[in-house]
């Protein structure tokens, strides 16, 4: 559903010159629930973010449902995501003058109608409550952020769920309540890559692939690697 | 050197009534290495910012220093802040126009004269290297932003560090190097209150207090908690 093939990304801002990632190959397969681990800086969020075509690489080829990125319209580019991607950032990027509700609702105005129950549903299945759904972001605590920026992931009912650190800011308990979330959704056949630093989470993966350096160094079972 | 009598702290903003914080006794002795866990939503945050003078409590008395900061003028306050605490934020906090070494070196700035040596010195120390230096913090990974706040909060060499969530977006090497960092400013008398919910990391602490629903519920040493 996800492949790219010798995969670069530089960064040439300002004083330096960064090969965040140096020739990746990886093909993700539908229904799939892979796991991206590695250091800090190895790459992961670059690597996510051009799978979720959001960034373009320097070179190699991506493709998304069987399409090459490269040659689709902005206009196509954005289709994608947002029908066919949900994407959890690491910085939450939730929209500051918007409720938590309505954060969770505006994907679903792109699309097509409104589903303010459904934006409900998915806001107390990451264990947040009523008295959240008004608030503003800022009136929230970090882990609460966080668990918005997922159920906004979600608001679109994504085939292809890509998410960076989403329980970074998360307790034990939490944490595990989202992982349960995934794994429901990889069971109704989605397909989740997940970027994580927490090793005690690579069980619920069925492939955990390892970056460093901006290169794959390691893949396999959760057990092997 | 920190004192919080029967703190509480009421959040009256817009639709709800939050009560973060429920009546809050803690005693942070000179030269301790505290850490404060519990859920998300607990109220952690909440706690730290009034501990560090950057939030007031809706009841109850603080001491920092032995003197009350109810009472100190907003000058003395800043004071205090910028010379005798360092405040690792749970979001980071950055200067966006400002490059990484000008981040370090910011606080110096508040303080006298300014130590350029200083800042790189303590920017390695939290294993980032030169190539980071200049550059801006959108052109950074998450850990490495959050490692930049952590020196910056040691910029001004703080008799206490408040840290919020220090190593969320870190991998289990570049933890274990901050908690190397905390410990070894620990040992030469610095106060240390960490809030985490990675329990993995309360080995490193002399005491851990519990918090849940704004109350502290269980406190003593690692092992015993
Ligand atoms: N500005 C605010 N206005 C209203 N409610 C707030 C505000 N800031 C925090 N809260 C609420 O107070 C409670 C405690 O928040 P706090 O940020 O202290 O929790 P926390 O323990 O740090 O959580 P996390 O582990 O998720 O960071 C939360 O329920 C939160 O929704
Ligand atoms: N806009 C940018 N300009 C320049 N360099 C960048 C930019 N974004 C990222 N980098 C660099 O590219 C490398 C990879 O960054 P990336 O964010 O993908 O890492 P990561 O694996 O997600 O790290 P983390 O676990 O800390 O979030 C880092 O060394 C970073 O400094
Ligand atoms: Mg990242
Ligand atoms: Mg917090």
């Amino acid at each position: 559903v996800i492949e790219l093939e010798g995969v670069r990304k530089v960064y040439n801002s300002g004083p330096t010159r960064v090969e965040a990632l140096r020739g990746v190959d990886l093909r993700v397969r539908r229904g799939e629930f892979l796991m991206i681990v590695g250091p800090s800086g190895s790459g992961k969020s670059t690597l996510l973010h051009i799978m979720g075509a959001l960034d373009t690489p320097t070179s190699g080829r991506v493709k998304v449902a069987g399409r090459e990125i490269s040659n689709l319209s902005d206009r196509e580019l954005a289709r994608i995501r947002n029908r066919y991607v949900g994407f959890v950032f690491q910085e939450f990027n939730l929209i500051e003058t918007l409720t938590v509700l309505e954060n969770v609702m505006f994907p679903m105005a792109l699309a097509d109608g409104e589903d303010e129950e459904r934006a409900k549903r998915l806001l107390l299945k990451v264990g947040l409550s009523e008295e959240h759904f008004d608030k503003f972001p800022n009136q929230l605590s970090g882990g609460e952020r966080q668990r918005v920026a997922i159920a906004r992931a979600l608001a679109n009912d994504p085939e292809v769920i890509l998410a960076d650190e989403p329980t970074g800011q998360l307790d034990t308990k939490n944490s595990h309540r989202i992982m349960e979330v995934f794994k429901s959704l990889n069971e109704d056949g989605r397909t989740i890559v997940m970027v994580t630093h927490d090793l005690s989470l690579t069980r619920w993966a069925d492939r955990v692939v390892v970056l460093r350096d901006g290169k794959i160094v390691e893949e396999g079972s959760p057990d092997e690697v």
